[in-house]
């Protein structure tokens, strides 16, 4: 599989591992039947193989998935929404191709310049969403009441939420706790 | 509002609104919610008389309760005057019902719209969606999806409730044979569900048909009360995810009619003669159905914490990257960009993903109007590792945000442990993530051997053909 960085190809090269990876599995599970073993014995001591086979194809039909509707959505979006959701698309792409990296070296014609390559582009991509950050998940659309989060608030006064929350802890309720008088008190005094 | 998320908001490329009705799926469903969150957010009972982080278990449960109730009777109210309440547009209110945006915190009535009323719809007949859809929509009865047992949960064949046919009496009898047959962890079957879809080995003139759908009524619509030979309770507390009110039952000589049990597409006739599905992935619709709701859900749970965390990240200031100048935002240090914003974005991929899982799952159900299941194994197939890869990355994404936090992201005031509470709970529930990881390779090593043999594949794994007609050359 020729390797390049262009998205179409990286999610190309999730179906090619997991490809590849499936022509593993199923050599490992014949060899295992021509050892002896049952199918269903050579199945599951296949099993860390095909656990890990089945996530990569996964992984690779959500990559597909997102691809697909993010360049269905960039036809009708304007020109600065396309460019964003692309860059989002971008980055998920390199995210997921840099945690599989020995497989693509394995199974690709990736080289270690491409690798090199591959992490400089997401660094870039990191670099290009930060300005927007706070807008994408602004346009998430979460009111706080469904956010529920002193730190998560809209108008970003984290630490005054946090202190009306701390207020609200059964504890604050009053001055003086009982167990001063019942426990610590004694121990004070050493009389426990 | 805090002067650096002004700023950053300044700073926009993008046209926050268009990006939203493309979020939600167009301006109809973004008005149609806004118009839900905003008549939710007016009703005084919806709120916490507490924060609920704050309360008893008991409590909680009491809260929630009262919560989800008021939810659903305002909710409907609402749809009513709209569009009415009906089984073709009750999906749409799912998220409210369901989901712990409005409550956070996991919903006794959850698993009834959720499971329990899909599964009506999948495995009830015409004449059985009759009787019960109608009630369930409307909860004039109370339902949950009673499956795992205290001994066995993602393998069904392992199940060991018992439902054998009396032709005598044209009724079924259920037992639970033993401790380990006990069902455990259905949601809302503790205190709250009065009926419920039983998942139990059928048996009748002697044979075992394997696991089957019934209906069945498990308390006292008027008092409660369980009904004789029905034991039951609530499981006790867990790692979070507690307003779900999980409980066990078990049988003992429990008689229904042959009626209950449903046969939208397996069938057991007055004499006891059993007819199979036409496949036997059909039985496993509503759980299709729900693992791309758990897609849509924990999609939703990450980009959630994405929200908090960057919101978060943008306001705090820690530590300096150019001595000679002030504290920068944590956010600007590229190590919290490559924790958060990989988070927003897959965020963003699993939501598409599972929309499209969804359209997968529309088409194949009108394949099976006609009778077509050529669709259902690469569906069922591909919902196992999404329901998978989805859970995991959106636990393991929830924390990477609360990890990001900080020291403030361990209270519970952020929310972060009700989110991570709601998608761990995703990973535990509705399939053990390997076992689902195993279902799909099998599927794959399946249609690998199809793909040898030349074979035409189903578009999610068409491409394994060009890889098994040509040799590695690497």
């Amino acid at each position: 599989f020729a390797w390049s960085d262009s998205i179409p190809v990286i999610i190309e090269a999730f179906q090619a591992v997991t490809a590849n990876r499936l022509r593993l599995a199923n050599e490992h599970i014949q060899q295992r039947i021509n050892a002896g073993r049952t199918p269903q014995e050579a199945i599951n001591e296949t099993g860390l193989e095909l656990v890990r086979l089945a996530e990569i194809h996964c992984r690779g039909f959500i990559l597909q998935s997102a691809y697909a509707a993010i360049e269905q959505a960039c036809q009708a979006a304007s020109q600065p929404l396309a460019e964003v959701l692309r860059e989002i698309c971008r980055l998920v792409v390199y995210d997921e191709a840099l945690r599989i990296t020995g497989d693509l070296l394995r199974f690709t014609t990736m080289s270690d310049n491409d690798l090199v390559e591959l992490q400089r582009k997401y660094e870039s991509s990191l670099a290009a969403i930060r300005p927007n950050a706070v807008s994408i998940v602004d346009a998430f659309d979460y009111p706080d009441f469904i956010l529920g989060s002193t730190l998560g608030v809209y108008d970003g006064n984290v630490y005054e939420r946090l202190f009306e929350d701390a207020m609200k802890s059964p504890l604050n309720q009053e001055p003086v706790n009982r167990t001063f008088e019942l426990y610590l008190k004694p121990l004070m005094r050493g009389k426990l | 509002v805090n002067k650096d998320l002004l700023e950053e908001r300044s700073k926009c490329t993008f046209d926050k609104e268009e990006f939203t009705v493309w979020w939600v799926g167009g301006k109809d469903r973004l008005e149609e919610k806004r118009n839900r969150e905003q008549f939710c957010m007016s009703q005084p009972e919806f709120r916490d008389k507490t924060p609920l982080h704050y309360v008893s278990h008991k409590e909680l449960y009491e809260e929630t309760v009262r919560k989800a109730t008021a939810i659903f009777a305002k909710s409907k109210e609402m749809v009513q005057k709209k569009h009415g309440f009906n089984a073709g547009n009750f999906v749409n209110f799912l998220d409210v019902l369901c989901g712990d945006g409005f409550m956070h915190q996991a919903n006794p009535l959850a698993v009834h719209f959720s499971m329990f009323v899909p599964g009506i719809i999948g495995h009830g007949n015409a004449e059985q969606q009759e009787r019960w859809l109608d009630r369930a929509l409307n909860c004039k009865i109370l339902g949950t999806y009673v499956q795992t047992e205290l001994g066995h949960g993602t393998f069904l064949r392992g199940l060991e409730t018992t439902a054998t046919f009396d032709a005598e009496t044209d009724e079924i009898v259920i037992n639970s044979p033993s401790l380990t047959a006990y069902k455990w962890w259905p949601g809302g079957l503790g205190l709250t569900a009065n009926h419920c879809i039983v998942m139990a080995q059928l048996y009748s003139n002697g044979r075992c048909h394997g696991v089957n759908p019934f209906m069945v009524q498990i308390r006292d619509e008027d008092t409660h009360m369980p009904l004789p030979g029905i034991e039951i309770g609530e499981i006790g507390n867990k790692l979070g995810y507690n307003g779900v009110n999980n409980g066990f039952l078990g049988f003992k000589n429990f008689r229904i009619p042959r009626t209950n049990m449903l046969m939208k597409n397996a069938k057991l006739s007055h004499d006891g003669t059993y007819q199979k599905p036409i496949s036997s992935v059909l039985n496993y619709g509503t759980m299709v159905f729900t693992r791309v709701l758990i897609a849509l859900d924990t999609s939703q749970l990450l980009a959630r914490a994405a929200t908090i965390a960057i919101r978060y990240s943008c306001v705090r200031r820690q530590s300096v990257i150019d001595p000679s100048k002030p504290e920068v935002q944590v956010i600007d240090h590229q190590t919290q960009q490559g924790k958060l914003l990989p988070q927003l974005a897959k965020a963003i991929a699993l939501k598409l993903s599972a929309d499209n899982l969804w359209k997968m799952y529309e088409a194949t159900q009108m394949d099976l109007e006609v009778g077509n299941t050529d669709r259902l194994p690469e569906l069922h197939a591909i919902s196992c590792c999404l329901k998978a890869v989805s859970t995991a990355d959106s636990a393991a994404g929830v924390e990477v945000c609360r990890l990001a936090c900080g020291g403030h992201g361990y209270l519970t005031s952020t929310n972060f442990l009700n989110l991570y509470g709601s998608a761990t709970a995703a990973v535990t529930y509705e399939g053990e993530n390997t076992v689902l990881y195993l279902q799909t390779a099998r599927y794959l090593v399946k249609v690998w051997n199809q793909a040898l043999k030349g074979q035409q594949l189903m578009p999610t794994v068409r491409y394994l053909v060009q890889y098994a007609t040509k040799p590695n050359t690497r």
